[in-house]
């Protein structure tokens, strides 16, 4: 474990409870793309299935558990939740994501590190992270102006991956025979694509003004 | 062929 990876962890976790909170807190979740969170289920589900097989360490089994859970119970929440679901507008949440779980399925059978079911799954589960915020990056350009804790989400899910990267090339200096290719492409992709989201979450902060992304 | 490490990355 080093601090990039931790850092990153940490971030992440603080996310996913930000978007908890903003789900609890005003019993809403307009302005959240449902698919984005259907997709980050099934990224965990796919990812951790070696929850039972493989022990790490506490660390890694506690924070596996509360990644699938929280993502399982915000999807519960969006779909289920006899108040919150009334407030998702499914009809600009309109991304075909159900394509995108194709294709990076389709890319791990051809491109993985090992052709075992856990080691497809795994490869499927890196990259269908890398584009399973595209439906909320597109749901926040059509709804204009969104509530600052759906902002600070995305902000926290971007910068998440940005520490991971600091901590595979970290690792790939330090420890011989460490390469995570697959992991460290998909997350370049995964980052650069919320560059334009971080640039103007950098201006909206410099003039103090609400976050606007050209529609 | 070796088993790839166990991933013990999130």
């Amino acid at each position: 474990m080093n601090i990039f990876r931790f850092a990153g962890d940490m971030t992440h976790l603080i996310s996913i409870l930000v978007l908890l909170l903003k789900i609890y807190a005003t019993k809403s979740c307009s302005g959240i793309s449902l698919k984005t969170q259907e997709l980050y289920a099934i990224v965990f589900v796919a990812r951790y299935l070696d929850l039972f097989t493989d022990f790490i360490s506490v660390y890694n089994t506690v924070m596996k558990l509360v990644f699938i859970g929280c993502s399982l119970a915000i999807v519960w929440c969006m779909r289920l939740h006899r108040v919150v679901r009334r407030t998702y507008n499914k009809d600009v949440d309109t991304f075909r994501h159900y394509f995108l779980v194709l294709g990076c399925f389709l890319l791990a059978l051809f491109v993985h590190e090992k052709f075992t079911f856990q080691e497809v799954l795994w490869a499927f589960s890196i990259y269908l992270e890398a584009v399973a915020i595209l439906p909320q990056l597109v749901l926040l350009q059509r709804s204009g102006n969104v509530d600052n804790l759906t902002v600070q989400y995305v902000f926290f899910l971007g910068a998440y991956r940005a520490f991971y990267i600091l901590n595979w090339i970290y690792r790939y200096l330090t420890e011989p025979h460490f390469g995570r290719w697959i992991a460290s492409v998909a997350g370049l992709v995964q980052t650069a694509l919320y560059a334009d989201f971080f640039y103007y979450y950098f201006i909206s902060w410099k003039n103090n003004a609400k976050l606007q992304l050209p529609a | 062929c070796l088993q790839p490490p166990p991933k013990d990355e999130l």
